[in-house]
């Protein structure tokens, strides 16, 4: 995965991300591609979730997926969620939650109740930073107001780390792969650098949806992985996403 | 480069998405968070049932690869149901929705949605 949150030069917060799922489970030779992968793009839908017939939340999803990867709550805050390995991992909290300790919550539905019951960008990033979880996981969060970009990098028990954006210190936007920002990523796997080679590039000045997406359709942070990429506003609500393709020659992962 | 890790010069001019890297736009769904959480995801599930269907033998048959006696299928089968009723609500019966309409048994939907936590494995 890659998430991405910038600050264009107007202070608008723009997020977009690519969602890779499918590592390791069932190559397909004919098509040079990931089965899983492959079979999950008919699944990607838009929803819109309500309540009273108001919009409360947006979110990318994969259909009989009810917990949420990647949403948006128009003109509060926009989230996503990238993986994070560690030897801590998910399969301990499942074993806990069979043995009876369940005060920690599930990683996607944590999400989805952000989404749906946080009442600011501050709320949202405190409750993303301070509930238990079952499995480590990196929350990517957009807010409203200058400088509300952020990176959440959280182990099964605490928040590690938040990397904000800082227009003071130059960073006007926050990136994340799969690995912690403050270690290099496997050098197998580094799509971090591509990545941010191409927004230095943009530049602040003209960094947009547009050029968010030309920044996500490079290789190798578009891989045969991909399944789609979301682009999100949080000033204007909008939420947009496209099904990708990455033709070979590409990057497996 | 043609070599891994095939990185390419920065893209541009690919917005509004076209060409090879982009297959398609996505649909949109309403989820009425007023209708009981059984009934939310029907219209949706019913639309993808096919392809729901699709992916979840597609994960059978990667299981049945490591365990071709398709006892890791029927593992999922017996005990995940169990689990549906300790997820918190309404995570529990919108699954339990969705097997209803998907035809898919109960113990994969709940595989599907806690994927992230068992991928770790």
């Amino acid at each position: 995965c890659t998430s991405v949150v910038a600050e264009d030069d107007k202070g608008n917060l723009l997020h977009g991300r690519n969602l890779d799922f499918g590592l390791f489970m069932g190559w397909d030779i004919k098509n040079k591609s990931w089965i899983i992968s492959e079979k999950l793009k008919p699944l990607v839908v838009n929803l819109d979730f309500k309540r009273n017939n108001q919009t409360v939340f947006k979110s990318t999803n994969f259909a009989g997926y009810v917990g949420m990867l990647t949403g948006i709550k128009p003109h509060m805050f926009s989230l996503t969620m990238n993986e994070r390995f560690s030897l801590d991992g998910g399969y301990i909290g499942i074993l806990e939650w069979i043995l009876g300790k369940r005060d920690g919550m599930w990683m996607s539905f944590l999400t989805r109740s952000v989404l749906e019951n946080a009442k600011s960008y501050e709320d949202a990033k405190a409750l993303l930073a301070q509930t238990k979880l079952l499995a480590p996981a990196y929350f990517i969060l957009g807010g409203n107001q200058t400088g509300q970009g952020c990176i959440v990098t959280r182990s099964r028990l605490l928040s590690i780390d938040i990397l904000e954006i800082d227009l003071k210190l130059g960073r006007w936007y926050v990136l994340e792969t799969n690995y912690d920002h403050w270690k290099e990523p496997l050098f197998l796997d580094d799509r971090r650098t591509p990545a941010m080679k191409c927004m230095n590039r943009t530049t602040q000045a003209n960094i947009s949806l547009k050029t968010m997406y030309d920044v996500l359709s490079t290789k190798p942070v578009l891989n045969k992985l991909t399944t789609y990429t979301t682009l999100m506003q949080v000033s204007e609500g909008k939420l947009k996403s496209y099904i990708r393709d990455c033709p070979s020659p590409c990057m497996p992962w | 480069q043609f070599i891994p890790p095939f990185t390419e010069d920065c893209r541009s001019d690919m917005y509004p998405p076209s060409g090879p890297t982009f297959r398609g736009d996505v649909s949109w769904y309403t989820v009425d968070l007023d209708s009981p959480p059984r009934e939310r995801w029907t219209a949706l599930i019913t639309d993808k049932k096919t392809a729901l269907v699709d992916v979840m033998q597609a994960i059978r048959d990667l299981a049945n690869a490591f365990v071709p006696s398709g006892k890791l299928i029927e593992l999922v089968d017996i005990t995940l149901p169990f689990m549906v009723n300790t997820l918190p609500n309404p995570f529990g019966e919108e699954i339990r929705g969705i097997s209803d309409v998907s035809g898919i048994p109960l113990g994969e939907v709940v595989l599907f949605n806690i994927f992230y936590e068992v991928f770790t494995v």
